[in-house]
């Protein structure tokens, strides 16, 4: 995250890291079910194999681990059948756990949002991640407040890239917080009236986030997945 | 390696772990980069000319953005084929190196295009040192020249009348942006080829009708894609499956839509148990119900918690109900409905009811105080 600041742990108990060996954190992740996970497809690239990914949930110091985290195996990867690497487009997955998490007020679910709730343009989000800062990759989770950005306007920042309606955008024109290399997969959650926290984005792509080009981050936008989580999720859980 | 790790490049050589060097891990690799998907060759190899390890580097990179926004400049017939061979470069198939472009075609490009650079003062890239490519027809080197019908435009520009590239997604966009204005001319889908969703007219590919995936707001390009027969119900993706099927435990669709939204709750209250079988509503009879039977309802709404589970008494009801299967007890089962039959009496003559509770989430831990 650029223009962040450090998280309290257990600030953002849904966060998560996947990781494989030998680099450790690769991507972010976020915990929507005590054995369901999202990502963005993109994270999988080179690295298809389910077994040789780890999810790591509760951690807040990459380089510590504390008597909250839990490590869970990944059973299977679900990649979103439109996925394109060229264009970025459908940059969505879901991962099924090996076991269950426990849930405690470290490790704990986001809401996902229902099929007609979607960011509104100029509201308020916050974006988390162990991703580089600009001049260093964090040890510790950071966290930035964004402005979700209507599709239109964040079109005139990406002459090269179409924004479909599968991407969000959430960010600033002078990029001044954003998200960076290794946030991918991680999430865009909104507070909702009452406290509850839902998961609009997922992050996944953007400008060359410490170079001169400036401008918004593009996530993947949640709300257009719902149908597609929903019915995998059903369909590895109770009929295969 | 010199570095600690192998470079993605080599990330799948066995010769970069074995011999701990990215000596001959080269690789060719299909082109992946959406500006140059028009190139007179299809496979590449990494590093690229401009230092970048991977195609994702490339992808994001200033020169990426650099080039397309330059040939839209029409400063170089042939800028955004140079960009592409330094950007993806050719991978020669027999000795799994890249192929430069020749000198001639790099100095022309920065000879012609630098200056329009300077303009808006912005810099040649760096990288980019011509006297690192060879010449044309030196010895034992090839090098890369253009086609005459090379294509002047990545596949994300529009090419105008005059020649010159524009962003393909300023076509028809009601505003001129070729010097012709040819790229305002032939905006119906149709003459793009494209189809055309009834109700925003926005255009999309004919591939994306009726392949399961609503494209258009109001689901137009997925309507009207199947004819079944009196029997049968229409699955998601189209296909037909007979309705005797549908809902019975077993995938028979393909994409197995057809044992989706099998267990519902009516939006009345009480909030009686719908299964949809056989293509049709069925409320649930209460004869030897049990809670955990509930638990797995509300589980298969996706919606957890200890259910209410409430008998709804009803003589003279008419809907038509299912019945658990006499031997339910001794089946191993995943999902409700595979353990419901229809055409048994309903001694009770009650319905079930369930009250599920929604999955908490979202909710973050109460910040902790301390003195101070």
């Amino acid at each position: 995250i650029l223009g962040g600041r450090t998280s309290r742990p257990g600030r953002w108990p849904w966060q998560c890291s996947m990781q494989s060996d030998p680099s450790g954190h690769i991507c972010g992740c976020v915990l929507i079910g005590k054995k369901w996970v999202l990502t963005v497809a993109h994270c999988f690239e080179g690295r298809e194999k389910a077994s040789v990914w780890r999810v790591v949930f509760g951690i807040n110091n990459l380089d510590h681990p504390s008597d909250f985290m839990q490590t869970r195996q990944v059973n299977r990867i679900i990649l979103h059948p439109r996925y394109n690497r060229a264009v970025v487009d459908y940059d969505i997955s879901i991962v099924e756990l090996d076991t269950e998490i426990n849930e405690t007020s470290y490790v704990r679910p986001v809401c996902l949002p229902s099929r007609d709730q979607s960011a509104q343009p100029d509201t308020y989000c916050y974006i988390t991640g162990w991703g580089h800062m600009g001049n260093r990759m964090p040890f510790k989770l950071q966290e930035g407040e964004v402005r979700i950005i209507s599709r239109d306007k964040c079109q005139t920042h990406f002459d090269m890239k179409t924004i479909t309606s599968r991407m969000l955008c959430a960010g600033y024109e002078s990029g001044t917080v954003d998200s960076c290399m290794g946030d991918s997969g991680g999430p865009l959650v909104c507070e909702e009236t009452g406290g509850r926290w839902t998961l609009y984005g997922l992050t996944s792509w953007g400008s060359v986030c410490f170079s001169k080009i400036m401008g918004p981050g593009v996530y993947s936008n949640v709300t257009h997945f719902i149908d597609w989580i929903e019915k995998q999720i059903y369909l590895h859980t109770f009929l295969l | 390696c010199t570095q600690t790790a192998c470079p993605v490049s080599c990330s799948n050589s066995s010769t970069c772990f074995i011999q701990g060097n990215t000596t001959n891990c080269s690789h060719c690799e299909p082109i992946s980069l959406e500006l140059c998907l028009n190139l007179p060759y299809n496979l590449t190899s990494y590093p690229n000319y401009l230092g970048h390890q991977t195609q994702k580097d490339a992808s994001i990179s200033w020169e990426s953005s650099l080039f397309p926004a330059l040939v839209q400049t029409n400063c170089y017939k042939y800028l955004m084929f140079f960009a592409c061979t330094v950007l993806v470069p050719k991978c020669d198939l027999d000795t799994h190196q890249r192929v430069p472009p020749c000198r001639t075609l790099c100095k022309n490009s920065k000879e012609r295009c630098e200056s329009v650079l300077g303009i808006v003062g912005l810099q040649w890239p760096e990288h980019i040192d011509c006297t690192q490519f060879p010449e044309e027809n030196a010895d034992n080197t090839s090098c890369l020249m253009p086609d005459q019908d090379v294509e002047e435009c990545s596949p994300s520009h529009f090419k105008c009348k005059s020649g010159r590239c524009v962003l393909a997604s300023r076509r028809c966009d009601g505003q001129s942006d070729c010097d012709d204005d040819s790229d305002e001319e032939k905006c119906s889908c149709q003459e793009q080829g494209l189809w055309e969703c009834p109700s925003n007219n926005v255009c999309i590919k004919h591939t994306m009708i009726c392949d399961g995936f609503p494209d258009c707001p109001d689901l137009a390009d997925e309507k009207n894609c199947s004819s079944c027969k009196y029997n049968e119900h229409v699955c998601n993706n189209h296909e037909c499956v007979n309705r005797s099927l549908w809902c019975d435990g077993k995938i028979d669709c393909s994409d197995s839509s057809d044992e989706w939204d099998c267990v519902t709750l009516s939006k009345t209250t009480p909030s009686l148990l719908t299964v949809h079988k056989f293509a049709t509503e069925f409320h649930v009879c209460a004869d030897e119900w049990q809670d955990d039977l509930s638990a797995l309802a509300c589980q298969q709404m996706g919606l957890r918690g200890i259910p209410i589970t409430q008998m709804v008494h009803e003589p003279n009801g008419r809907k038509k109900w299912l019945h658990l299967d006499s031997n339910w007890r001794h089946q191993n089962v995943s999902a409700l409905q595979m353990l419901l039959v229809k055409g048994q009496p309903c001694h009770s003559r009650s319905k079930v009811s369930i009250v599920c509770e929604k999955e908490e989430c979202g909710f973050r831990p109460a910040a902790r105080m301390t003195k101070r």
